[in-house]
């Protein structure tokens, strides 16, 4: 079912 | 001082009903720029982004930028008090802690805003968002995940569970269809992710308030599918695509 990664990983905090 | 007045109140009680099971507390940003929330799921594996521009409002007055920590449920629950057509007025002076008649209870939230590159994508479908919500129900019924995929003639939805499968190809429209069945693609190159339907399924709360629904894909990033409110602006749904293991 593939890994489900977190949004922070594409988006840095600002 | 901050103090909005919407004529309509149904717009935000639909807002807030799209948004309060995939977010539980948020902060309203209020500045002379309007009113935005940005807010990650509990999951961190979604977000979704909402601006509501002065210009949807009757009166608009933010003297200084003020950040107000919501319970969406809480505030979802003290706007079902008024009807669609009623005038909400939501005040906050700035040493208080709390908005408008109803008293609320703000709080303090700390959140962390992420910033979202403006970048291009290689597929952006527009189709009905009421047909979009029916996919995402039908296909949540007999998978738990979606390969969702484009090419230059339709978008196509493709679930697998336990005793079935289910393929669903939306063709593209011809240019002269009806804007509300159009479905329309610019495409860089043919782009397929791999989602959880759950998430789809919460941000298809959001239908009530667009006729149509926009789906930026690009491979290995997350998916975004936005909401035009006519007046107000627009929510946007940020989702995680599922990696191969």
């Amino acid at each position: 079912q593939g890994v489900q990664l977190s949004i922070t990983e594409f988006y840095r905090t600002t | 001082m901050l103090e909005l007045r919407l004529t309509r109140a149904g717009l935000l009680k639909k807002v807030l009903e799209s948004i309060r099971d995939l977010v539980t507390d948020a902060n309203f940003d209020c500045a002379a720029t309007g009113c935005s929330l940005q807010a990650m799921d509990s999951s961190r594996v979604a977000m979704l982004s909402l601006l509501l521009r002065p210009d949807g409002f009757e009166h608009y007055r933010c003297d200084r930028n003020i950040s107000m920590g919501m319970n969406l449920a809480n505030m979802a629950r003290m706007l079902r008090c008024a009807s669609d057509d009623d005038t909400v007025t939501i005040n906050a002076d700035d040493a208080q802690d709390k908005i408008s008649d109803y008293e609320m209870k703000l709080m303090h939230i700390t959140s962390e805003n992420l910033e979202i590159p403006e970048a291009g994508y290689e597929a952006i479908v527009k189709m009905p968002a009421s047909l979009f919500a029916r996919i995402c129900k039908d296909l949540g019924t007999i998978g738990d995940t979606v390969m969702i995929s484009v090419t230059k003639e339709g978008i196509q939805f493709f679930t697998r569970g336990d005793i079935r499968t289910a393929n669903i190809f939306c063709r593209k429209t011809t240019p002269v269809a009806k804007e509300k069945e159009a479905i329309s693609i610019e495409m860089e190159k043919p782009v397929s992710l791999t989602l959880a339907l759950r998430y789809l399924i919460s941000f298809t709360k959001a239908t009530p308030l667009a006729k149509q629904v926009t789906i930026s894909m690009s491979y290995g990033r997350p998916i975004v599918v936005e909401y035009k409110m006519e007046i107000m602006d627009h929510i946007r749904f940020y989702l995680v695509p599922k990696v191969e293991e």
